[in-house]
């Protein structure tokens, strides 16, 4: 779940 | 109207192979400047983005733009009747249910149609930030692909390090630990072979081997793979196809509880 909430923050910057 | 022809028919199949088994189904977006595709995997921790210049065909037109949602096992089983030295072009009209592929032999002795339909898929198009990378390392694409299935036979998860001049792998597991260590070589006389590293500052990430051996399964369209590192930052790993575009993969890191 990390990973993704790490994803998600990384495209949200975008 | 959508129709694109491509010459190196091979470079499709092998796209296609390289994502299949990461992620199921995709839209493949067409407008004007070209042909791309972008989809996360199912456990949403990878990312795959693809993208093709309209430059990079024979012959490229799109009247509209068009998002055609295909699923990539099925799509995968019609490129596999195309020959690697077949020209393949691409077919579908605005508003239409299917597309069509045509295949070429190189002295058009054959020309095969297949049709696949088309499907509605949601997705969500998120934005690729344009970061700053503490460390990217470019390397011999076979070179890379080969570490990542030597380290998976014993371990589960990869330290990628690097350092001015080198960038090095490691992996633990039951049966013990393993390293591997590239160092920078930006040979002349074959540079296929050469290794090359940039950096602002040493950083060391660790990563599923899992997904980097999927991403690996790309080392055809290219000699070479390029991996951007940054501290808290999805790992870049980047294949190259020259004048025609990239397949890149974003991969979350392993954060330490």
């Amino acid at each position: 779940l990390r990973d993704q909430q790490l994803m998600f923050d990384f495209f949200a910057s975008a | 109207m959508f129709e694109a022809r491509i010459a190196q028919g091979g470079l499709l199949k092998k796209v296609v192979e390289a994502i299949k088994d990461l992620i199921e189904d995709a839209n493949f977006d067409c407008n004007n400047s070209g042909f791309s595709l972008q989809a996360m995997d199912s456990s949403h921790v990878s990312l795959v983005a693809l993208s093709l210049r309209a430059d990079g065909f024979e012959h490229y037109r799109c009247d509209r733009n068009v998002s055609m949602g295909m699923k990539l096992a099925n799509l995968s089983k019609i490129l596999k009747c195309a020959g690697n030295e077949d020209a393949i072009t691409m077919k579908s009209e605005d508003n239409g249910d299917t597309i069509t592929f045509m295949f070429e032999t190189p002295n058009q002795e054959r020309l095969s149609e297949f049709d696949l339909k088309l499907m509605d898929i949601d997705s969500e198009h998120l934005g690729i930030p344009e970061a700053e990378y503490d460390a990217t390392v470019k390397l011999p694409a076979g070179e890379f692909q080969r570490i990542v299935k030597d380290l998976s036979s014993i371990g589960d998860t990869v330290e990628i390090s690097v350092t001015k001049d080198a960038v090095k792998f490691g992996t633990t597991g039951d049966i013990g630990s393993a390293n591997i260590m590239c160092r920078q070589n930006k040979s002349v006389d074959k540079p296929e072979e050469s290794t090359e590293i940039d950096i602002n500052e040493p950083v060391a990430l660790t990563f599923a081997l899992r997904y980097l051996n999927s991403f690996a399964k790309a080392t055809p369209l290219s000699t070479h793979v390029v991996l951007k590192l940054s501290k808290d930052l999805p790992i870049v790993v980047e294949y190259h196809v020259p004048d025609v575009g990239r397949l890149g993969f974003y991969l979350a890191p392993k954060v330490e509880e």
